[in-house]
């Protein structure tokens, strides 16, 4: 006869036992020789929910050594990994994904109802019944910051040969070539030259690699916003920069280029829905600057318009942009002393800074805000590879 | 009868730097 053998449901816990002699090779194969390409198809922040469910254990059986331990030893090998790839975009970003969804965690299943509000009861569940780890999740805010800060210098560092190159000296626009000043005619190229130039594409292109990686890898919407705003800051600090102290670049074409360029990147924050991260905010002084070059610099009207329009630009450079500035040919005059004159005039009111250049070593402050999971935790698979059979 | 749960004992925690200070000194111990 056939019999149909009932299969009861198994009601997992949503914790992960191990032996304390077993934490060293826990945190080896989950943190020290974790590649991220492992763990591809799984989902995001696998090891942050995994960390989680094993200090839940912890908590439950009321070991505080072994909290204190696990914690220790997996912020330190996460650390170790960061200084052996600190040099590696996806392998940080990775780290930065997984700390601040361990962090997420710790707040979540924390016991404290303001952070409770979007749990479901199975996750209230799940909350930790023995130890408060608020100072552990201070310590974990703080290595997010380091690793955010890895991050930025590692993007920063891609992006920087490119940028004065791709925003100043490319030409896409067809036949701008004509218009440049006499002398500095240059020829256009629609990829990377023989002397390492980059075309604005090659930002692009850039800017959807590491939008990709920290997408795929699960980080936080808030956080990727914060990346490009800091980025095209810096895209923004070592454009002006450049302008401000060349004079082949200060002419009118170069403005027409650049408003393109800018408009470009524009365009794909708005494709990637990155437009209100305040990116566009921070490349406002290039904008102006852009706009400045294209404008008519004779009549005091003119200048008033400047005046109106140059908001975040400072008086020096603004001046300094007006000295540099290089007619089309020579039926355009240079500006004249007269109108910078009236220009330093309508501007004498305002408290400028007194530096001409901008700081691009500057990092914008960056929060974490709490960011809760609606996954469960027993709902969590261990992929095999993983090599954690002993959990 | 419904007990109340007792309240969490909060773990005091090193610092980062204090971490690291740690990892280092057990690498040097070790042979």
């Amino acid at each position: 006869r056939q019999v149909t053998v009932q299969r009861k449901e198994k009601d997992f816990q949503g914790m992960l036992e191990y032996h304390k002699e077993d934490e060293a090779l826990l945190v080896r194969n989950l943190v020290t020789d974790l590649k991220p390409q492992m763990l591809l198809g799984t989902v995001p922040c696998l090891p942050a929910y995994l960390l989680y469910m094993c200090i839940r254990h912890a908590d439950y059986v009321n070991d505080d050594l072994k909290v204190h331990s696990l914690l220790t030893s997996t912020i330190n090998g996460i650390k170790k990994v960061l200084k052996k790839h600190n040099d590696d975009f996806e392998m940080t970003s990775f780290w930065l994904s997984n700390t601040c969804r361990l962090l997420h965690c710790l707040k979540q299943y924390s016991g404290d109802e303001g952070f409770m509000t979007q749990n479901s009861m199975k996750q209230n569940e799940h909350c930790l019944k023995n130890f408060d780890l608020t100072e552990y999740r201070q310590v974990l805010s703080d290595l997010s910051i380091q690793i955010y800060q890895q991050l930025i210098k590692i993007a920063e560092g891609v992006l920087q040969p490119m940028i004065v190159s791709a925003m100043l000296e490319n030409e896409s626009i067809q036949g701008l070539s004509g218009v440049k000043p006499t002398g500095y005619r240059k020829r256009s190229s629609s990829m990377v030259d023989g002397d390492n130039s980059y075309c604005l594409e090659a930002i692009v292109r850039q800017m959807n690699s590491f939008h990709a990686v920290m997408c795929d890898q699960g980080l936080d919407p808030e956080i990727i916003q914060q990346v490009f705003k800091q980025l095209f800051y810096v895209i923004n600090a070592v454009t002006l920069n450049n302008l401000l102290l060349r004079k082949d670049v200060c002419s009118w074409s170069t403005g027409m280029q650049l408003r393109y360029n800018i408009s470009q990147l524009e365009e794909w924050l708005r494709g990637r829905n990155l437009h209100q991260s305040g990116a566009v905010q921070t490349m406002e002084p290039l904008i102006q600057a852009a706009q400045l070059l294209q404008l008519k610099k004779k009549t005091p009207e003119d200048a008033e318009a400047i005046c109106s329009l140059c908001t975040s630009l400072s008086t020096q450079q603004i001046v300094k942009i007006l000295n540099l500035y290089t007619p089309l040919n020579e039926f355009e005059e240079r500006v004249t002393v007269a109108f910078i004159r009236t220009i330093q005039a309508q501007l004498q009111e305002r408290n400028d800074p007194q530096q001409l250049l901008l700081d691009s070593k500057h990092m914008f402050p960056v929060l974490f805000p709490f960011n809760p999971s609606s996954l469960t935790m027993d709902s969590i698979h261990i992929p095999a590879c993983l090599n954690l059979e002993f959990l | 009868s419904t007990q109340r749960p007792r309240p969490r004992v909060l773990l005091k925690a090193p610092t980062l730097a204090e971490m690291e200070e740690m990892s280092t000194s057990e690498e040097e111990e070790s042979p």
